[in-house]
């Protein structure tokens, strides 16, 4: 790109290139090279070396005014809820984020309210013993909700900081299960009034445009107030969160780069989208 | 829709009797695109549009289609020809215990995507056993376990092993003590760019000199697969692919572009977490979903 002598057809290939294969997607990707033509058209930009950084701080303008700040004392118990579709990397984050608040001197309290699929209970239970936090758990096939109010009722009585609530993995598009996140999110709220604080929308970095659709939905369902990136470790650049943030104006608050315990860092747009390009 | 947008295209052109240079330009354009909004690959998109281009140009607009049908129909051909003409089984030919290794990137649904291949092959009278050569996910092995006892199939084990080398040598002689006929290997998830744990796989092949292969990827995967499937197919020698997650609304363009950088048949893909949720690939379906 930086070899060009001027902004030609060739060049905004190319960089329609980056931003797709970045999974920026077909609708963002117009947009920013619109945004380019028109400022070149009118002379406002003329050399292929400033190219990049303009669009640099064109992606960065989706992420403006997100904060990724998270005041986990601003409530006790502050409860954080997580969803997200199959395998996205909800289960460890919430593990790490536990540890992350531990270190921090906060009581926490992890709920193993995905009391469906096969050694969920199991894996947060194990999480729960390294990272140094309780875990709340009934069996396998226990209500969730059930699962849930039991463990506000405890939080509050212990006075815990920071309660971590796990849920199971749920295609978006299936109502039924979309319903029972629903009743576990009205469950929270009657125990803790303003609960949930936070609800994490966990997206997978190798996830496609279909991350939109997940989140429209579970924003529509539910209502997210962050986003957290999980598996940025990869070859993938998870562009996929500037649609989202682009149109849904959550920010994301936390990237994840790893399977252990450190491998949570709050979201920086600056850091991200340089490794874009 | 896509069909829509061809016929908007050409409405302009209609009455036109054959498709030409001109009028396939912008329509081609609209089928890019929806490709990539549907996550192909970007150069897997190009290329695909190209080759689209020199079948179309010249072609009759047949009389009973409008042209921009006439164009869906070729690209719906091709699309299909593409992902495989016809579905290609499993390999179980050879002396038992015959191996199936289950490998990809983390969450995919390597472990769920085992118990029900095996639910599969004990339904079609084989004595399939599991073998959880997960030794990092913690509760790995335990959901395997917990997997293997809904539907009735052997899981190999081995809570105190940390090799998953001496693991899968192990369920070799189990496999054949217990009268198993085919091994079912769940790995743990990697990246393509960790290069122990690839080592680690190709060790593991070694062993089990496998039948299959199977690269199990996520059909909501976006233009990150074309690394991904081609580092594993370089590495190891995938034999075939599993799509999981069909059952959400993810268009699923991985799956031209993990078939166009590996050429490897996609095999079986994923509807639902319940066991019973396995199917048949079958090339138009998949793309009709993805051209949406
Ligand atoms: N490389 C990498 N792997 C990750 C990351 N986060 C999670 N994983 C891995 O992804 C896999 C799935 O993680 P889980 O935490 O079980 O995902 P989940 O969303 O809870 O899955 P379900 O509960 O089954 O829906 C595991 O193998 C994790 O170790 C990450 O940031 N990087
Ligand atoms: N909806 C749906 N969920 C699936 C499908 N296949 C697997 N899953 C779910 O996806 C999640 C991850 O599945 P696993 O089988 O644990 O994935 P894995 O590849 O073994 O994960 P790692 O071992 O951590 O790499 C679980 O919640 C599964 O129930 C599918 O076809 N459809
Ligand atoms: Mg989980
Ligand atoms: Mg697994």
């Amino acid at each position: 790109v930086l070899g060009k002598k001027q902004i030609d057809e060739d060049l905004l290939d190319e960089l329609e290139e980056i931003l797709i294969t970045a999974d920026l997607g077909v609708r963002t990707t117009q947009e920013l090279i619109s945004s380019v033509t028109e400022k070149v058209r009118r002379k406002e930009l003329n050399q292929p070396d400033k190219l990049k950084e303009y669009l640099k701080e064109e992606i960065k303008n989706y992420f403006f005014n997100l904060p990724a700040e998270i005041d986990f004392s601003s409530a006790k118990p502050f409860v954080t809820l997580f969803i997200g579709v199959n395998g996205v990397g909800k289960t460890t984050s919430i593990a790490k984020l536990a540890y992350m608040l531990k270190n921090e001197g906060k009581e926490v309290m992890l709920v193993a309210a995905d009391t469906f699929r096969a050694a969920a209970i199991e894996q947060l239970v194990h999480w729960g013993e390294k990272a140094g936090v309780e875990v709340v758990r009934q069996k396998i096939g226990a209500d969730p909700s059930a699962v849930v109010f039991d463990a506000l009722t405890s939080a509050v009585a212990r006075e815990i900081d920071v309660v971590l609530i796990d849920t199971a993995g749920r295609m978006h598009t299936k109502v039924n299960l979309m319903e029972e996140l629903k009743k576990i999110k009205r469950v929270i709220g009657k125990k803790v009034a303003g609960a949930p604080h936070e609800v994490l929308l966990v997206l997978d970095a190798t996830t496609g445009q279909n991350a939109l659709s997940q989140a429209r939905l579970f924003s529509e369902q539910l209502g997210i107030s962050g986003l957290l990136l999980t598996k940025l470790d990869g070859t993938a650049k998870g562009g996929i969160v500037v649609g989202v943030c682009r149109e849904l104006k959550v920010p994301v608050k936390y990237i994840g780069v790893g399977e252990t315990l450190d491998d949570l860092h709050p979201f920086e747009p600056d850091t991200f989208v340089d490794a874009i390009f | 829709n896509l069909t829509e947008k061809l016929n908007r295209v050409f409405k302009t052109l209609r009455g036109q009797g054959k498709l030409t240079e001109k009028n396939i330009q912008e329509a081609l354009r609209e089928v890019r695109l929806a490709l990539l909004e549907a996550d192909v690959h970007y150069k897997v998109a190009k290329n695909f549009v190209a080759a689209i281009r020199e079948r179309a140009i010249g072609q009759e607009v047949l009389s009973s289609l409008t042209p921009g049908q006439q164009v869906i129909k070729i690209v719906n051909e091709e699309l299909t020809r593409l992902l495989g003409e016809e579905a290609v089984p499993l390999d179980l030919m050879g002396r038992p215990p015959i191996c199936l290794m289950l490998v990809g990137l983390q969450g995919s649904g390597k472990t769920t995507t085992a118990a029900k291949l095996a639910a599969h092959l004990k339904k079609r009278n084989h004595r399939p056993c599991m073998v959880a050569a997960d030794v990092y996910r913690p509760a790995a092995i335990d959901q395997l376990i917990t997997l293997g006892n809904q539907i009735d199939v052997s899981v190999y084990a081995d809570l105190d092993e940390k090799k998953p080398e001496k693991i899968c040598s192990d369920a070799l002689g189990f496999a054949r003590q217990n009268g198993n006929n085919i091994l079912i290997v769940d790995t743990a998830g990697r990246l393509h760019i960790d290069t122990e744990l690839m080592e680690e796989l190709q060790r593991l092949k070694e062993i089990l000199e496998p039948n299959e292969i199977l690269f199990v990827a996520d059909a909501m995967t976006g233009q990150d697969a074309v690394n991904v499937a081609s580092e594993f197919d370089s590495e190891l020698g995938i034999t075939g692919v599993v799509l999981t997650k069909m059952d959400g609304d993810a268009r699923g363009g991985a799956a031209l572009s993990i078939r166009e950088v590996t050429g490897k048949p996609i095999k079986f893909i994923g509807t639902g977490e319940k066991l019973d949720a396995l199917e048949v690939f079958y090339p138009d379906r998949m793309s009709s979903r993805i051209l949406g």
